[in-house]
């Protein structure tokens, strides 16, 4: 079962 | 703030592309144009929307200001516009409420709503400029058949892109399936071509659920481009035409 990774990990806080 | 468009049905459309993924969110304006950036309730999936000032017939910002809408309640109000209506945007200082007028093409009917704002504390990601390993172009109804009729089969899809083709793969409990693109060999409408523009294949899967919130963004664009990178989010894209601006979805990986 592949895992969900959230969006925010991806892309850094402004 | 006062922008005015020619025509309401761009609005409309850009709402029915997120509000099924959105429910409140600031709409930035600043003399650049208006644009707005959430993510969706779970954090898996981020919607960014440019539309610059050069596409409104008039644009006016003295002073950059956010506007918080629930986006439901602006379905409402925009439910009153005809397709064909101009649409005017207005918001004071204070951006405690917004101004709607619609305008019928033949100017005989003239219809005012106001709208509440609210305070939205959202965070704002930085989207980086990326080099993507892979980019395709295709149709958007393609893109919406594909994640509709794969959909029912099961809960995640396999995008593995080469230079010969883009594959679409489902494996779920009652079988699998696959649709297979390859890039168009002879050019009838610019509009059906499928492109793949490639520096390394890839091999990634997604939710397709997901997805299928995105091809609500169809009508937008005849065209849409999905740009990928091993262990990066997908991007993607519907443009309005070329000056107009964008809708853009991004959508994290699920890893094995």
């Amino acid at each position: 079962q592949a895992s969900q990774k959230s969006i925010s990990s991806f892309f850094k806080k402004n | 703030f006062e922008a005015r468009l020619t025509q309401a049905s761009l609005i409309k459309k850009i709402l029915e592309a997120i509000k099924d993924l959105v429910t409140d969110a600031n709409f930035d304006c600043s003399p650049e144009g208006l644009s707005l950036q959430a993510m969706d309730s779970s954090h898996v999936s981020l919607v960014s929307m440019v539309l610059h000032a050069q596409g409104f017939e008039m644009f006016r910002c003295q002073r950059a200001v956010s506007l918080g809408i629930n986006l439901a309640s602006l379905t409402k109000i925009l439910k009153c516009a005809g397709n064909d209506d101009s649409i005017t945007l207005r918001a004071d200082e204070k951006g405690d409420k917004a101004e709607f007028v619609f305008e019928s093409q033949s100017q005989d009917r003239l219809s005012e709503f106001e709208l509440k704002l609210m305070d939205i504390d959202s965070e704002h990601l930085g989207i980086p400029d990326t080099k993507y390993s892979a980019i395709v172009e295709m149709p958007s109804s393609e893109y919406r058949r594909i994640c509709s009729d794969l959909g029912v089969m099961g809960d995640t899809v396999r995008i593995s892109v080469s230079k010969e083709s883009v594959k679409f793969q489902v494996d779920g409990d009652i079988g699998k399936g696959s649709v297979c693109l390859h890039p168009s060999s002879v050019v009838d409408k610019p509009t059906e071509v499928v492109k793949i523009s490639l520096e390394e294949p890839v091999d990634m899967i997604f939710s397709i659920r997901y997805l299928n919130y995105f091809a609500k963004a169809a009508p937008l664009s005849d065209t849409v481009t999905l740009s990928l990178s091993k262990d990066f989010p997908l991007q993607i894209e519907f443009k309005f035409g070329e000056q107009m601006g964008y809708l853009r979805y991004y959508l994290a990986p699920k890893i094995d």
